[in-house]
Parts: C-alpha cells; sequence; structure tokens
C-alpha cells in the first residue's frame, strides 16, 4: 500500500536570507535601480521592509558584520540616489518616506517596550533577537532630517517662479480684471512676451502644483506629520516671496491687490482644508502676508484709523508697515494717498514695540522637522515580494 | 512573561563620521 508523505511547508516568519555575494545585488535592485512607480501599486514603503526583513534574518543568525554590511550599503546607497536625483521631488519623497519606515520598524522591532506597546503579538514575536540597532537608528534619523532638507529643497526650486506671479500678479477674481489701470496691464503681458517665457502662472496653477506635492507624499507612503511640515514649511515660503515682493513693488500696493491677496489666501486655506492640513499651522506661517493685504484695504486716514492699524498689524515689523503705506498707491478717483502725517502718527504709536526691525522677510528660515514615531499595522509575514523587483534570490524564512 | 533579553549593541559611526570616510563618493570612477 502506497503512503503518501504531506509535507508542511514552514511557516514564513517575516525574514528574508540571501547570500552575502547577494548584498550588492540586493542593494541595486531594492534602491540604486528602484522607480518609484514599480512598487506604486503594492504596499507603500515596501522597500523598506524588505530591508528589515533581510535586516532581521541577519540578526536571528546571529551575523553583526552582515547587519553592518547591509546597513551601511543602504545608507550609503540611499545618499546616492538622492544626490544623483537632487531636483527630483518623486525620488526624493519616495527615499524618505522609505528611510523613515526603516527607522520606525527598527523602533517597532527593537524589543522596546516603549516601541511596543501598539504591536499585536506576532509583531512582538518578530522583535530582533541579538543586537541593539541604537546606534543605526541615530543614522538613518539623520540621514531623514537631510532628505527632508533636500525635499522642501525641490519644492520651493519647483514653487519658485510661481509665487508672485500666482499671489500677486494673475487676475483670480474675475470682477478685479478691469480694475487694473492699462499700463499695468500692458506691462505685465509684455514683459511676458518679451521673455519668451509662458504667460504668468494661475493661482490655480500654484495649487494644483500644492496637490501634486501632497499626492505624490501620500502615495509613497509618507508619515502624514512630516507631509504636513513640508506644506507648512511650502507656505512660509509663499507668505516670504510674496511680502519680499510687495515690498519692493509700488505697482502692487494697492487697493484691488489687496483684494486680490485675500482672495488668494482664502483659497490657499480652503485648500488645506480639503486636504485636512488645517491643523498643520500652515496658515499661521501667513499670518505677515495676510495682515499686509488687510492694511492695503482699510482707511488709511484718521487717528482711529491709524489706530486700528497698530492693533492689526502685529506680525509686520513698523519697517513693514510704512513701506507699504509709503508705496501704497491709488489707483481710482476712490482711493487716496497716504499722507505723511499719518504715517508719522503709526510712528509714534509703534516707536516703543519691540522687534528685529528688517524690512525683508528671511526666504531661507526653515522650521526644524520632528519626526514622530509611527509604527506600522501591517504583518511582515504577509508581505508580498512581486516578481518584477527581481528579488528571487532572497528566501522566505 | 520572559524576562526580556539582552541585546548586543551594535556600533555604528554617525553620518557626519561616514561621510568624512567618504563612503558616498561615488565609486563608478574607474
Amino acid at each position: 500500500r502506497q503512503v503518501t508523505v504531506q509535507r508542511k511547508e514552514k511557516d514564513f516568519e517575516g525574514m528574508l536570507e540571501y547570500y552575502k555575494e547577494d548584498e550588492a545585488l540586493l542593494v541595486k535592485n531594492l534602491v540604486t535601480d528602484m522607480k518609484p512607480n514599480v512598487v506604486s501599486a503594492t504596499v507603500p514603503c515596501l522597500p523598506a521592509y524588505i530591508l528589515f526583513m533581510c535586516i532581521r534574518h541577519a540578526d536571528y543568525i546571529n551575523d553583526d558584520q552582515k547587519v553592518h554590511s547591509l546597513l551601511t550599503s543602504t545608507i550609503n546607497a540611499i545618499k546616492k540616489v538622492l544626490k544623483k536625483n537632487n531636483d527630483d521631488f518623486e525620488m526624493t519623497s519616495f527615499w524618505l518616506a522609505n528611510t523613515s519606515r526603516l527607522l520606525h520598524c527598527l523602533k517597532q522591532y527593537s524589543g522596546d517596550e516603549a516601541f511596543m506597546t501598539q504591536n499585536s503579538a506576532k509583531q512582538n514575536e518578530h522583535c530582533l533577537k541579538n543586537f541593539d540597532l541604537a546606534e543605526y537608528r541615530q543614522v538613518l534619523s539623520d540621514l531623514s532630517i537631510q532628505i527632508y532638507q533636500q525635499l522642501v529643497r525641490v519644492a520651493e526650486a519647483i514653487m519658485q517662479p510661481m509665487i508672485v506671479s500666482s499671489m500677486l500678479e494673475s487676475e483670480s477674481i474675475p470682477s478685479l480684471a478691469g480694475v487694473k489701470p492699462m499700463g499695468y496691464r500692458n506691462r505685465t503681458s509684455s514683459f511676458d512676451c518679451e521673455d519668451g517665457g509662458p504667460a504668468g502662472y494661475t493661482l490655480e496653477a500654484l495649487i494644483r502644483q500644492l496637490g501634486q506635492f501632497y499626492t505624490t507624499m501620500a502615495d509613497h507612503g509618507l508619515d502624514p506629520e512630516i507631509g504636513e511640515q513640508v506644506v507648512r514649511q511650502l507656505f512660509y515660503s509663499i507668505n516670504a516671496v510674496t511680502l519680499n515682493n510687495l515690498l519692493l513693488r509700488k505697482d502692487v500696493c494697492s487697493w484691488s491687490t489687496g483684494m486680490q491677496l485675500r482672495y488668494n489666501i482664502s483659497q490657499l486655506e480652503e485648500w488645506l482644508r480639503g486636504k485636512n492640513l488645517h491643523q498643520s499651522g500652515a496658515i499661521a506661517t501667513m499670518e505677515p502676508l495676510i495682515q499686509a493685504a488687510q492694511l492695503l484695504q482699510v482707511k488709511k486716514k484718521t487717528s482711529q484709523d491709524a489706530e486700528a492699524i497698530c492693533s492689526l498689524c502685529t506680525a509686520l515689523s513698523l519697517q513693514q508697515i510704512v513701506k507699504i503705506l509709503n508705496l501704497y498707491t491709488p489707483l481710482n478717483e476712490f482711493e487716496e494717498r497716504v499722507t505723511v502725517s499719518f504715517i508719522r502718527d503709526i510712528q509714534n504709536r509703534l516707536q516703543d514695540r519691540i522687534e528685529i526691525n528688517q524690512l525683508l522677510v528671511d526666504t531661507k528660515h526653515t522650521f526644524p522637522v520632528l519626526f514622530p514615531y509611527t509604527p506600522s499595522a501591517l504583518s511582515l509575514e504577509t508581505l508580498h515580494i512581486p516578481a518584477s523587483l527581481n528579488l528571487d534570490f532572497l528566501t522566505r524564512v | 512573561r520572559p524576562p526580556s533579553r539582552i541585546r548586543v549593541l551594535l556600533k555604528a559611526p554617525t553620518l557626519a563620521e561616514m561621510e568624512e570616510m567618504n563612503i558616498f563618493e561615488d565609486d563608478e570612477s574607474p
């Protein structure tokens, strides 16, 4: 009688084994040559999870050299990818998401109880057995900060040419189109033609660009808290660039620009709300611009007006207030130039205010970034590695 | 519950030290 012995396949424990000779190929396929779209239909941050599952196996066999080697090669490869793609938002966002996910994994599976409070029983079984990787966590944390700074830099460079045009020059309120004097409108359009460049960017284009940044970060599985900080930094940049331009240009210091600005800022605020980003602190970074827009619109005649301006413009320096009042240009018979005595009144009222007396905003200022710990609910043994990654030399253990 | 395991701290250079060691330099040149 024939007996068939059925061999039960050993359960996958969420570890990946490879021969040391294959480390270079692993890093090449998973980091150096990785394109974000290859893993777009899979679990977000799949490369980070795969790397961590390889680290777990090296830890399991107690091979500290293998752990060292893989982590060093990985960090090295990520740095090179970033250097090669130093103006590519998508690549930078992708590696920020993956580096911070790898960092979260090193914490979540460290065995340190402080990081395990949200772990499932299965996740606790998957904790590292032999090594404490706290020093590598520090390296990955520093690397994440570097990548974040690159991401902000890339996004700012993309937005830079759009800001003045969309915030101050384009006419997003249709009814305002006829308010500007002919000279101004002609100058703008002839400037564009002479330059051979595209017609000015609209607010819609700026918002579309912000939307693209946001969607890319979300698609890559970047922690929402980090995405919020990127958006806040970009709003700071919109504020700084727009305000500086306003402070240097007579032709935009008018009542109608004030109206335009207020409308544009409300549209940006609406966008934040739509993306559930209104708690990010982004709109607070625009307070100086909001006040400048209001300053262009309020009455500037009586002593009461001066008092109102002083209590309104808390986020603007005295120098900025005076500059805007001096530049203020009436565009029709209902508006009037601000008198010297009115400006002197404002100066007298605010002379004791303690502030940094500078006219222009520091466009390079960056808020310190915080990376909150974000453990994942994903269980490592459920991960599937698509064949398209060319990692068939990895053995599931 | 089982006592928590003692794990060996793996020493790592800092990112700045890695940068000083030039490990991030392009090694593609001949």
